[in-house]
């Protein structure tokens, strides 16, 4: 995260490749699936021998027995809907719930965010020399309508993403986060409005980064962990 | 200088296990000193087609069988090598195939191979001996015939023929300078047995297997004592769209890995193909150019990977990275990915389209987007239907026909006969894109389940971190 700052985000997990390399964040959204992006898989069906998601630590480098570390392996993957850009990964077992790690809600379907929300991203990605690389960031941004979205983006932006406002500053998601959420405070619930997905720059000045909406996708994701 | 190991393909950290526990393998020989004086011990035993290596005690085990023979299974092994003699193991012939001991038991024109032990329907004098490997039906060359391996035919009217089992020298291809050729060819294009790549005689050499292992490994061919270059293996013919020979189709089938076929706008898979002009990483840095050495010196030089396309400073794949890739032009930042090209939709060609939701449809796709052929809605595997044609009749849940009985907002879906995949959307597009109703517009209710709660985040930010 670019120009974020330190922070704790207890439904955001890492996921980390055989080598035990971060590559992505994700989402937790049920006490054994996360929710992440397609991009960070080159295939619908990779093996998925040695990928593990680890939660429940603010480092990206905790030590083994660091206590509240959760490493749980990845059993299986189920891709999204055709140009939903999301995956769902289904863990070997379910994680424990705790102070460091919580469920995020699921929006209604179709939910639209109000424009003006104040969210926030969170991930252990690039962060451009802003921020402390060695923990969690979090970065606060401020939802957009389409609309004023798809004035910058000239009309690219779908209704199955989203967009937060572009500050001055560099401020936003990059390499390494993802798959990571963006979350809207509603109704004193932390809700999983949107997933982290590349743009073609990381955290542009003045420009509106675009998510997935999560709430249009909201219907797959219940089928796919009822089925 | 043939070194007895050259009968054997090594398959590194693996044991073969024999799922009859009545059949037990020979005992443990810890009086050897090396792989190389078991094979010696093994190569000319006729009951002895591969051994296990121990490479901690340095021990053998000699066992009678291969993975090919019924009731084995390859297993991950922490301490073994397997080492199996290729003569059983080969899928094509050497010279005219007399030392052939695969198991392709049919001829060119698919007729059945009768057993070598029957006399019925077609008589003949072979008596089956270790030492000739007439082994059940499979295709044999005991009288050296010049079209290879045949067999009798379980066809009366027919009393034998030839498999027409390829030679190795024709069955394996390359791509481009064939860097990517993994196949098992190991002799030079003027018929010279290769020295091993795991043996450092008659020839030296730097170009260690355990610096290019991958997890399952094969012999690699040895070091080319012809001076010409790359040996015996023949160079494919560019693809020229024909799907059947479409180079993956070819590739994969002569033991070269699937060969991507190139994208431009987006990448597939580990973006290996990808022969686009994206030249900055995803962080918006310009990388730098492949054939210059500064800021970061590399040996990813143009020259040396004629194949993976290294120009300028576009983003590329050229060592299987999980994505396209460049050095930045940024001194502190060696290297990054580019994800920000999109990744192409690998989707099958959609073959019919659906109206709203398509809970209406009615068509008779049964296809999914993947290309899976769907379960039929009435069947039990491999996945149990929660929709089945009596639990919703309104659907109309026909054969394995794509529907919606769900009113799933994706459109039709399936269950799929892929026991990894419950269920997938189907091979339809919305006919009616334009037309779909915004979700922009009408405000939502908002109801929330137990979930969302944290510790109050401010208190700790404020707080000191650990």
């Amino acid at each position: 995260v670019v120009g974020g700052q330190p922070g704790n985000s207890p439904w955001t997990v890492s996921l980390r490749n055989r080598q035990g390399q971060h590559f992505c964040g994700g989402s937790l959204v049920k006490e054994q699936w996360v929710l992440t992006a397609r991009q960070c898989f080159s295939s619908c069906h990779m093996p998925l021998t040695g990928y593990e998601v680890w939660l429940g630590t603010l480092f990206q480098d905790p030590q083994p027995e660091e206590p509240g570390l959760q490493r749980v392996p990845v059993a299986k993957m189920v891709c999204g809907p055709s140009g939903s850009q999301l995956v769902l990964l289904k863990l070997e077992r379910s994680v424990t719930l705790n102070q460091r790690v919580a469920l995020i809600c699921l929006p209604p379907e179709r939910y639209v965010v109000p424009p003006g929300t104040q969210c926030e991203i969170a991930g252990w990605g690039e962060s451009k020399g802003t921020g402390d690389g060695t923990v969690l960031n979090v970065a606060l941004l401020n939802v957009i309508s389409n609309r004023e979205c798809n004035i910058k983006h000239r009309g690219r932006v779908r209704e199955s993403e989203m967009c937060t406002k572009g500050l001055l500053a560099p401020v936003g998601a990059c390499e390494g986060d993802y798959g990571g959420p963006l979350a809207c405070f509603t109704h004193d619930c932390w809700v999983l409005e949107g997933i982290i997905i590349p743009n073609r720059v990381c955290a542009r000045p003045r420009w509106p980064a675009v998510f997935m909406r999560v709430s249009v996708f909201v219907d797959w994701i219940h089928k796919v962990m009822r089925l | 200088q043939r070194s007895p190991l050259n009968d054997f393909q090594v398959l590194r950290g693996t044991e073969l296990q024999h799922l009859l526990h009545t059949v037990v393998p020979g005992p443990w020989q810890e009086d050897v000193a090396d792989a190389e004086e078991c094979a010696g011990r093994c190569g000319p035993l006729l009951d002895c087609r591969a051994f296990h290596y121990n490479v901690s005690s340095h021990g053998c085990q000699l066992l009678p069988w291969t993975q090919n023979s019924p009731h084995t299974r390859l297993q991950r092994s922490g301490r073994c090598d397997l080492f199996q003699k290729k003569d059983y193991i080969r899928t094509c012939i050497m010279d005219n195939g007399v030392r052939y001991r695969g198991t392709i038991a049919t001829t060119t024109s698919g007729l059945p191979c009768q057993g070598w032990s029957h006399k019925f329907p077609n008589d003949h004098k072979y008596t089956p001996t270790l030492r000739n490997g007439l082994e059940e039906n499979f295709c044999r060359n005991p009288d050296g015939d010049p079209g290879g391996p045949w067999c009798y035919t379980t066809d009366p009217a027919v009393r034998f023929q030839s498999c027409g089992i390829k030679s190795c020298r024709e069955a394996a291809c390359i791509w481009c300078n064939g860097e990517d050729y993994r196949g098992a060819v190991d002799r030079t294009e003027s018929g010279r047995e290769c020295q091993r790549w795991d043996l450092q005689r008659p020839h030296q050499h730097p170009f260690e297997p355990g610096k290019y292992v991958k997890v399952w490994t094969t012999t690699i061919a040895g070091i080319l004592t012809a001076p010409s270059g790359p040996g015996a293996i023949p160079r494919t013919r560019r693809w020229r769209g024909n799907s059947a020979t479409s180079p993956a189709a070819v590739g994969r089938s002569q033991a070269q890995p699937r060969h991507e076929v190139t994208t431009l706008n987006c990448f597939r898979g580990k973006g290996e193909g990808y022969r686009g002009t994206a030249n900055t990483t995803t962080a918006g840095v310009p990388c730098q150019r492949w054939d210059a050495q500064s800021p970061h010196q590399h040996r990813f030089a143009p020259e040396k990977y004629e194949c993976k396309d290294l120009r300028e400073n576009f983003c590329r794949n050229p060592d299987g990275s999980e994505a396209p890739w460049c050095f930045t032009s940024r001194p502190g930042m060696r290297m990054a990915f580019c994800y920000q090209i999109r990744r192409c939709a690998d989707d099958v060609r959609t073959e019919d389209c659906y109206h709203g939701a398509g809970e209406q449809y009615r068509g008779t796709v049964s296809k999914t987007r993947k290309g899976v052929q769907c379960q039929h809605w009435s069947a039990q595997t491999p996945h149990r239907p929660q929709f089945t044609p009596t639990s919703a009749p309104h659907s109309q849940l026909e054969e394995n026909f794509c529907r919606n009985p769900d009113r799933d907002s994706h459109g039709p879906w399936c269950y799929t006969m892929d026991p990894g995949t419950p269920f997938d959307y189907c091979a339809l597009q919305r006919c009616d894109r334009d037309h779909q109703a915004s979700i922009l517009d009408p405000p939502d209710q908002v109801l929330f389940e137990k979930c969302g709660k944290r510790v109050d985040r401010l208190d700790q930010h404020r707080s000191k971190l650990r």
